[in-house]
């Protein structure tokens, strides 16, 4: 059985590609065989497992827009169990060209649904918007985990986002449903970010992941060598909190 | 003579929201009448002056879709020179209702136009996108200030968003320059910070700016007072680089 994720939060920097590439390394290290599917133009999840954007022959917006068949897109990585759909600068012009397609909305599922049997795990990292590409995310998706920065104005924009699933899921998507939110970059030396936590537990209660993602520094240099946390730097406790989190959410979704 | 700045970068969370509401707070308190546009359906930098995104009649996506004029969207704020152009939850929808419109790139210039005169600058908070939005600021705006968050991902988009600058100013807006680049988030602790800035420095040259702004976790507590960092903690690290990148950026105003 397939279960397939989307990252999503149209508040920008919130740790999104950094959840959705470790999360999946901690998976495929667990024996999981993932798929990390980047539709962000800015391909952050694709130069984070160490794939140059710009060398790419093919990429999500090919079988987005030009139904290749999603496994010659698909490339492998160095690491076992772990491959990814990347993404390519031709993405950046998807989200117009997409407003006059027919079915513009299931496009992404269209293009998974012939490989994701092959996979235990499918990730998909999407951009800081709610616009059609994190549309196709959502409607690709069995279930939505939401990274929160602990910061005030990562609260703010929390309803809007849920309104929106609501509305994919009402209109779209009737499985989607919200796996959980995930605390990111929580700071330990200040009030704020235990006060931002004790406000999304308060609204969301157990929809909110037990582990916490302390802001890490080994897990923002990460990305410039190429390598999820775990390669990196697995004693750090970027890394650490990302395995308990990838320890959680499979519990969780063994007893589903 | 008023001069119009955007601020862009599609990345996410580096900083335009937090540079556009400070250094207009610092415009201001140093005499210039200053006008915030905010068209981020998040409507941070609304909140971030104190205005509560719910409770608007009307708001930027009124100036845009349905041509209210600007003086009767704009709202004083609790500073003196410093105005408002607020965002709210319908501007989340405008970038697909703009696709039909004559003209659609061109929407907040011409909104702009009728008031303009009023101040001596207008900051532009756009989303952490390169959709029509953010087109439209970069089509009203004189000059582009573009937040680098001292972060390798950060590095990565930045060749994307110059080539839409270029595409802005060959097609839209010919006087669209790079008026600069301001690193922000610097942290002393880490290496990465610091080759960040070298890399930036290196390709940009007398393009970045000089000052740099830390990181400061009083700049993230300042928002949910609804106070820039002027009025919420002046003597801050992060309110005294601000305030040295307002002095930067009139005195380099003024030799042009
Ligand atoms: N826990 C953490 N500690 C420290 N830095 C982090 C952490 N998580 C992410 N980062 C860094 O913070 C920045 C933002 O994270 P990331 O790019 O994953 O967010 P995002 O939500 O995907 O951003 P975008 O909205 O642009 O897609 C990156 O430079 C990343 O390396
Ligand atoms: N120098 C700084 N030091 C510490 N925190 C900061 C600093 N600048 C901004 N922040 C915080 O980091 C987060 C991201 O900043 P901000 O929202 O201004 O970025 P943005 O580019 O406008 O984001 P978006 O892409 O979502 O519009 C916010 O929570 C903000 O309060
Ligand atoms: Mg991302
Ligand atoms: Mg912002």
């Amino acid at each position: 059985m397939t279960r397939i994720y989307a990252f999503a939060n149209q508040k920008g920097g919130v740790g999104k590609t950094t959840t959705a590439v470790n999360l999946g390394a901690y998976l495929a290290a667990s024996g999981q065989r993932v798929l990390v599917v980047d539709v962000d133009p800015q391909a952050n999840a694709t130069s984070s497992l160490g794939l140059a954007k710009n060398n790419l022959s093919l990429s999500s917006y090919d079988a987005l827009i030009n139904q290749v068949p999603c496994d010659q897109v698909v490339v492998p990585t160095k690491w076992q169990y772990l491959e990814l759909l990347p993404s390519a600068p031709p993405l950046a012009g998807a989200e117009v060209e997409m407003v006059s397609l027919l079915a513009r909305e299931h496009l992404l599922r269209k293009a998974l649904s012939s490989i994701s049997e092959r996979y235990h795990y499918i990730l998909i990292d999407s951009p800081p918007s709610l616009g059609l590409l994190t549309v196709n995310a959502l409607t690709a998706a069995d279930g939505v985990i939401i990274p929160v920065q602990c910061e005030y104005l990562a609260l703010e924009g929390l309803a809007e986002l849920l309104r929106t699933i609501m509305l994919v899921r009402d209109n779209l998507n009737p499985r989607l449903y919200v796996r959980g939110l995930l605390m990111t970059m929580y700071d330990g030396r200040t009030r704020l970010s235990s006060q931002v936590v004790a406000e999304v537990q308060r609204h969301f209660k157990d929809r909110v992941f037990r582990t916490i993602i302390p802001r890490s520094i080994r897990l923002s240099e990460a990305p410039s060598y190429g390598e999820p946390i775990l390669a990196y730097d697995p004693d750090s406790s970027g890394a650490l909190a990302y395995q308990a989190f990838c320890q959680e959410l499979l519990k969780g979704d063994a007893e589903m």
